[in-house]
């Protein structure tokens, strides 16, 4: 039997609202450990890693390894059932054809279970090996979601420059150019203001706009995102989860024709 | 124009 059961039905909303711009479908692969995803989007650009470690949640239980094939807009429209201030448990049975999430109100007084049909999936698992990056920089979420923002106006695609003094975000189109410098800041007292650039050589990269305004939706899950760079080599955009996990986006960098 | 690279170029199936 697997049963995973969250407080908080409010941190799997958000993980859903994270993924579903980019994800249809997606195997959720669970374990003693913990739940992970891990799921390209269709045309390859861009990688989904999602780890929800079991002893993250408050009651967890996984008798076998299970890998359940499951629909992300239909996972989407369950949670989206949910009051924001419900429980959520996740219960499957042993080689199961479908999952049950179950909402329970705070006061225990309302009890809503939908059923959702597994779905059979190939799956393509890439192996991505630890990698110390050239830079990692870590910056307020709602920041970097203002700039992609800001900057997808003036291009299709946003250039990262990297050195010891800050971050330059920039793009350039038929309107003109825009650039954002991003100095490090001096004190860190307010961690959740702060921004820290850990260097080990200068980076410059370029991102499409297209898929870095899908990882912003994790915007929501955490004050902080980390940004991990080295030439040449795909970006890491990680959002923690609360204590549970992370989630972490890898973006292929464009490279000149 | 810059090209979009694909993910497989940089991580092996496992």
């Amino acid at each position: 039997m697997f049963e995973a059961r969250l407080t908080q039905s409010a941190i799997l909303k958000k993980v859903l609202d994270a993924v579903k711009d980019l994800l249809s479908e997606a195997t959720f692969e669970c374990s003693d450990s913990g739940i992970q995803v891990q799921a390209m989007d269709n045309a390859h650009v861009s990688l989904v890693s999602l780890n929800l470690r079991s002893d993250g949640f408050d009651k967890y239980r996984c008798d076998r390894n299970l890998s359940m094939g499951m629909s992300i807009s239909c996972m989407s429209k369950i949670l989206r059932c949910a009051g924001a201030e419900d429980t959520v448990t996740l219960r499957a049975w042993d080689s199961p054809e479908s999952i049950v999430f179950i909402f329970e109100s705070p006061n225990k007084d309302k009890l809503a279970e939908y059923e959702m049909k597994l779905i059979n999936m190939d799956q393509e698992h890439l192996g991505i090996p630890e990698t110390s990056y050239s830079c990692v920089v870590k910056m307020p979420s709602a920041e970097f979601t203002r700039i992609c923002r800001d900057l997808s106006q003036f291009g299709e695609s946003i250039t990262f420059a990297c050195t010891k003094e800050g971050i330059k975000f920039s793009a350039s189109g038929d309107y003109g150019s825009a650039n954002i410098k991003l100095a490090q800041t001096a004190d860190a007292d307010n961690e959740e203001e702060a921004i820290i650039v850990n260097m080990q050589e200068p980076v410059k990269l370029t991102f499409s706009c297209r898929y870095l305004n899908c990882f912003v939706k994790a915007g929501p899950l955490c004050n902080q995102v980390q940004l991990s760079m080295s030439d040449d080599v795909p970006l890491v955009c990680e959002y923690k989860i609360g204590d549970i996990g992370h989630i972490r986006y890898y973006l292929a960098p464009k490279i000149d024709d | 124009t810059p090209i979009q690279n694909d993910l497989k170029e940089f991580y092996a199936l496992v």
